[in-house]
């Protein structure tokens, strides 16, 4: 791991005293490698990598007795503080019913986030309703009641096969059945997709979302900005998801998008199961993407 | 990738920035452009457009060709694996549709009984495919689905059995067990020759190594589906994996209707992955 790679470029320098500026550049190298390895965005690492040799040719670093551990430090400490705060919470506006819509690239997670979230709102004394608008793939509708019907929370899966009149009509089935809180899964698309890009700008001027939320899987590689920053142009989100955190990808694409389009990690996804969507912590984040 | 022609530092930084934002990985990478460095210097080439001339056969060489296409196999039992939300249900109806076209006697077993819908998912791409379906209640062992496959195949027939698993992680020790006794009662049961082919999504970082090492190391694989190519993702990771455990690339996943799948080319790859 880093530390350990660390440790080697900063043992040749026992009883030498000062750091040279080729220590520093070995040690800026490895950091690099690290970050890339662990997904994280070619630009972001760029730059962070420029921020983080200012602080290594300080004293902090120059005057230690340990300069690789203290680098380290200060690495963890930066990707820290990229990660943002811990922002769990989603802010909801006084009307009824809130409206948090899911979108994202196909397979990244949200039909499982849509019925997740449904269930810790529910926890948290709300009555939320899951409304189906993925009308393109094979049994999708059916995914979501079958979520929902685990769950015993109502699926909204409207009538015909128009995603935006399908959300339209879930806020006057929601009041009906005095529902607080609807959540709108989507089908997954490419932000490439013109028309599907479209469809999910019309869906959310249709229902006016107190929340977007973006979910991104954690395994996904340097395509992660592109995507987002596609998703946050042409739609806009307000947070991110990052599902399958369960499994060992060192998740830089949440530290990529969280830095470039400065939108929150609201949630984690941990497991395929209805209890597995967690607070996001900026700290466990960054160590993890250190590896 | 700039395309000036003069061959400079830039050019080069400007290389190896493309190979690592396709994902292709920092340390291959590096490796890729330092040995295309010392090819420009000794042979002496021309300008920009030939040195990305070498550096697509480079990539096109890193990956093997298939010597035995399982997908073409006749007859042959195929299992798709892979972690959750790759596309394997959606390759599955892609490759039974394509077969069965060509004039296969296709049987596809849903042996993902975990997630919800993924039985009736799977259903209505055999409609599509216009090919018969095993398949049991959600809940069922996934095994004793693909048992019931192979002995509804041996009574019809079929030449080509599909084997669609649910999504798992290979940090899983559960269902990676659960996938090897998958496998393990397919091979009892199954009078062809039985393959496991991995689905990868393009996207997929450097943890792709990972999740491929592990499966081959479980099952034994014997070829790779690379999805979600009409993306912006070039699918980098695919070389890395296909160079370091011997794979080849069968097919390429490029959208969500029942014919966006594609033979797979080398050259073709490369050149699309530099851009
Ligand atoms: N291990 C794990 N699996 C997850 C997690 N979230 C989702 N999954 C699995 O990932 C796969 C895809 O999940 P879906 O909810 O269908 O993804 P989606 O974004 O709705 O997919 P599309 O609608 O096709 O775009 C399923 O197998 C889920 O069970 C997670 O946090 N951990
Ligand atoms: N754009 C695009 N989408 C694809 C492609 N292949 C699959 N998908 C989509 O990716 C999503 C997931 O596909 P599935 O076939 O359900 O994936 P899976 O691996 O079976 O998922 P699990 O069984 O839950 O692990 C669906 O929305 C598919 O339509 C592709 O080549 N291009
Ligand atoms: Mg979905
Ligand atoms: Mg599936």
């Amino acid at each position: 791991n880093l530390s350990d790679r660390l440790q080697g470029v900063f043992a040749k320098l026992t009883g030498r005293g000062k750091l040279s500026e080729a220590d520093v550049d070995a040690a800026m190298r490895e950091v690099r490698l690290a970050l890339l390895e662990a997904d994280v965005n070619f630009a972001v690492v760029k730059e962070f990598v420029a921020r983080l040799r200012e602080r290594a040719i300080g004293a902090e670093v120059m005057k230690s007795l340990t300069p690789g551990q203290q680098v380290v430090k200060i690495v963890l400490e930066e990707l820290t503080g990229l990660m943002g705060g811990t922002e769990s919470r989603l802010a909801f506006s006084g009307r009824v019913p809130n409206v948090v819509m899911l979108v994202g690239l196909q397979g990244s997670g949200k039909t499982t986030a849509a019925a997740k979230l449904a269930n810790l709102l529910r926890k948290q004394g709300r009555r939320p309703m899951l409304v189906a608008c993925d009308v393109y793939r094979p049994a999708a509708i059916d995914q979501l009641e079958t979520l929902g019907r685990e769950l015993d929370i109502p699926v909204y899966r409207g009538e015909g096969s128009d995603p935006v009149a399908i959300a339209r009509a879930s806020l006057k089935a929601a009041v009906a059945d005095m529902r607080d809180v609807v959540i709108v899964d989507t089908a997954g698309r490419l932000h490439v997709d013109e028309a599907m890009m479209d469809e999910a700008a019309r869906i959310k001027t249709a229902v006016k979302p107190d929340q977007v939320l973006m979910v991104i899987d954690a395994m996904t590689g340097q395509d992660a900005v592109t995507a987002a920053t596609a998703f946050a142009e042409r739609v806009d989100f307000d947070g991110v998801i990052v599902s399958k955190l369960d499994g060992d990808a060192r998740g830089g694409a949440a530290l990529s998008v969280r830095s470039v389009t400065g939108k929150p990690i609201k949630f984690v996804g941990v497991s395929e199961k209805m209890d597995g969507l967690e607070p996001f912590h900026p700290d466990r984040m960054a160590r993890r993407i250190l590896g | 990738l700039r395309r000036g022609p003069d061959v400079d530092d830039a050019f080069w930084d400007d290389l190896e920035e493309t190979l690592i934002v396709a994902d292709m990985g920092p340390g291959a990478a590096a490796d890729i452009v330092g040995d295309l460095r010392d090819v420009a210097r000794r042979e002496a080439l021309p300008d920009a457009a030939a040195v990305i001339d070498r550096l697509v056969g480079a990539i096109a060489g890193r990956m093997p060709a298939a010597e035995n296409d399982p997908l073409a196999e006749d007859p042959v039992t195929v299992l798709f694996v892979g972690v959750n939300g790759t596309g394997k249900t959606t390759s599955v109806g892609k490759i039974a549709a394509a077969a069965s076209r060509s004039g296969r006697k296709v049987l596809l077993a849903s042996a993902d009984t975990f997630r919800a819908a993924a039985i009736e998912q799977l259903r209505v791409w055999a409609q599509r495919a216009e090919v018969p379906l095993v398949e049991r209640e959600r809940g069922s062992d996934p095994a004793s689905v693909v048992y019931d496959a192979l002995t509804e195949a041996r009574r019809v027939g079929s030449d080509m059995v599909l084997v669609d698993t649910a999504g798992r992680l290979h940090t899983s020790k559960d269902l990676m067990e659960e996938l090897r006794k998958v496998q393990r009662v397919a091979v009892a049961q199954s009078v062809h020759p039985v393959r496991s082919v991995l689905v990868i999504d393009a996207t997929t970082g450097q943890n792709g190594l990972v999740q491929a090492r592990q499966f081959h190391d479980a099952l034994g694989l014997d070829g790779i589906v690379l999805t979600k190519l009409d993306g912006t993702a070039k699918g980098g990771i695919a070389v890395a994996i296909s160079r370091d455990l011997g794979l080849p690339i069968l097919r390429l996943g490029v959208g969500e209707a029942i014919e966006d799948m594609q033979p797979f080319d080398a050259t073709e790859f490369a050149r699309a992955l530099v851009g």
